[in-house]
């Protein structure tokens, strides 16, 4: 528990937003 | 025994009394994952920002969420009344709130909202300086320090020339909104702590 970020499903959270930018990005 | 998540990104302080802690953790993961994407999003909107590397992004967004949340969301905490509005619209006084155990980071959080609502900045302002507690390039774990470096430079560049062009007589206006940067990364700090806590309970 030394993370409370990662704790919270933080990153998981800002990454799959983030990938959503680039999914959304035209080829 | 009653867990309380005293946080206004959570739907309600109480947790309900039949839900075992994992539960609780995950409702309150629900309720915070919206705000979350939002500051996504919104870190996809500062130019600059998407051509940081990936890993980049996520440790200034991991680091710096829940700072830009407390800028955001500071007008939840009600100073004149004493009050706290948790996302589902109830609020909560103050006193009602440390009834409940939450002391010093409540404090500390209306302290830090007084403060900031006292500078009366502008939406724009508002949105520049959150953005330059986005991009901060002292944040551990940055492999690029270079690239967000100028990045943050560009930034407070930018926030120094919007604040004195909006109010030339105060020259010290700029300072004291760069002053609420560590007192954002104390209040982080603390939280964080909380968090840790709540998680080992």
């Amino acid at each position: 528990f030394s993370d409370p970020a990662s704790n919270l499903g933080l990153e998981d959270i800002i990454r799959k937003a983030l990938m959503g930018n680039l999914e959304e990005r035209p080829e | 025994k009653d867990i309380v998540l005293a946080c206004p990104m959570n739907m309600y302080p109480q947790a309900e009394p039949n839900k075992t802690p994992q539960e609780i953790w995950e409702d309150f993961s629900l309720s915070f994952t919206p705000a979350v994407r939002e500051v996504v999003e919104f870190a996809k909107h500062i130019p600059g920002f998407s051509a940081l590397s990936e890993n980049d992004q996520v440790t200034l967004l991991k680091a710096g969420t829940f700072e830009v949340l407390m800028v955001r969301f500071a007008s939840l905490f009600n100073v004149k009344e004493q009050t706290v509005t948790f996302i589902s619209g109830t609020t909560y006084s103050l006193e009602a709130l440390k009834g409940m155990g939450m002391g010093g980071l409540l404090d500390t959080m209306f302290e830090f909202s007084e403060k900031l609502k006292s500078l009366e900045l502008t939406a724009e302002e508002l949105g520049l300086f959150t953005a330059v507690v986005l991009v901060s390039a002292d944040r551990s774990g940055i492999e690029n320090l270079n690239s967000v470096e100028l990045l943050q430079e560009s930034l407070i560049k930018a926030l120094r020339a919007l604040v004195s062009k909006s109010n030339p007589c105060d020259a010290s206006r700029f300072t004291k909104l760069l002053l609420k940067m560590p007192d954002l990364r104390t209040l982080n700090n603390v939280h964080s702590e909380k968090l840790l806590s709540f998680r080992i309970d």
